[in-house]
């Protein structure tokens, strides 16, 4: 489902005389349901991956493809059809929408495809129900706390069963329990066929994903793969 | 140092028809120099405490009085000052100054502190240095990760010396190594007098300090002291 060859990813600032090298030289394959943890210390370019993966941001050089396709080379319609087709992404800052409710943030993918309004509330009310948030779908987010708007975020991203789910840190802000309820919400999916990649700084969380991939300086320095526990 | 009575708070929402009871008759002393966790499930109430004794937010019902003073009591600018001078406060949301570089946004406080330019811009980047971001300093929140984001937002917490520091989940977006760093920062600052209250999700965490405090749905269920380690 994703290749990517030689991606590089330099950030210049200040008019171009500061530059940041956030992803040096990655080459990585991953198939069509697989489960897998991206780890790494604070700065190592994991959100930067996770960005250029999301179609959200283009390297700077090397190859991407997405289910065959070359991202480079699609168009910037296309590549927002891919990215709202296939793709659901929890951000690690959230990324909702301040003026609008739980429950409109969770429908707005379903907006973008198309879905018939009495079907988008439907799915958005059972991916609400399913991270545990039915009693706060008309809270907006500065009415929410730092974990219900992370599961806000996580139910906008599962809404539209996309093909691929991105998850940067998506326990970040979660007590135990809420944490554990949202892995087992992604196990569930992954095990229904649906690839999941997912950032995480914990090694308890990485620990239920049977491939882990860790970066550090820009760098993929490891790729092990565990056998199914 | 803090004394709270019977503290009550309750969100109204849309025009008050929806009521969110969010902190219920909560009572708790804390004296200066205290290294005190506060833990609970996303959604129990730990932010709005902290926004409490903050002085960032007022209860709906109750006393609060910091430093023998009753807050309800003082003027909005007594209220400011007492916020500068006394309590640095690390915020779930960072809430860093998007139009600032981290060193400006560190040196925040202490413009409103009228601390001069040059002993500012000293403190500031000593503070930034501490918590490892010195090749960082010139970056705006946007073109720093996420836990980076997070390490600017205690560094500007900690760079006016105050009195209590109030640090709402500082490690969240942290990887282990980062997360130690940022837990023996404030507890050397605690070990030089300085009351440290965080909130974490995070048992490793919690029990780096002597006592803890458990919400459950806005109620105080438990107030545990651990002999010191
Ligand atoms: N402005 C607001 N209006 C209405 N309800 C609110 C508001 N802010 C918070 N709430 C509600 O009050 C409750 C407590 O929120 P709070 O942010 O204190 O929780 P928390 O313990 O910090 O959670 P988390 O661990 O997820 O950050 C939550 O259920 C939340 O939905
Ligand atoms: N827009 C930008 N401009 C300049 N530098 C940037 C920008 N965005 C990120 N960086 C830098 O690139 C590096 C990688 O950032 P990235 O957000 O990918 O890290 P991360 O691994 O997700 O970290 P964290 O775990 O703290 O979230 C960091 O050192 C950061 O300062
Ligand atoms: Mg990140
Ligand atoms: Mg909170």
């Amino acid at each position: 489902l994703i290749e990517l060859k030689n991606i590089n990813k330099v950030y210049s600032m200040g008019r171009g005389s500061v530059k940041v090298h956030a992803l040096k030289d990655i080459s990585l394959t991953i198939d069509e349901g697989e489960l897998v943890s991206i780890m790494g210390p604070s700065g190592s370019g994991k959100s930067t991956l996770m960005n250029i993966l999301g179609c959200l941001d283009r390297p700077t050089s090397g190859e991407y493809r997405l289910d065959g396709q070359i991202v480079s080379k699609m168009s910037s319609d296309g590549l927002a059809t891919v990215r709202n087709r296939t793709i659901g992404f929890v951000f690690q800052s959230f990324n909702l929408l301040a003026r609008y409710s739980a429950v409109s943030n969770v429908e707005m993918p379903l907006v973008y495809a198309g879905v018939p309004p009495r079907r988008r509330n439907e799915l958005a009310l059972r991916a609400l129900e399913m991270v545990g948030l039915s009693d706060r779908i008309d809270h907006k987010p500065a009415e929410l706390s730092g974990g219900q708007q992370q599961r806000v975020a996580i139910a906008r991203a599962l809404v539209g069963s996309p093909k691929l789910i991105l998850a940067d840190e998506p326990t970040g802000n979660l007590d135990t329990a809420s944490s554990q309820e949202v892995m087992r919400i992604l196990c569930s999916l992954n095990e229904q066929g649906i690839t999941v990649v997912l950032v995480t700084h914990e090694p308890e969380i990485a620990s239920m994903t049977p491939r882990v991939l860790t970066l550090r300086d820009g760098m993929l320095v490891e790729d092990a793969r565990r056998p199914k526990q």
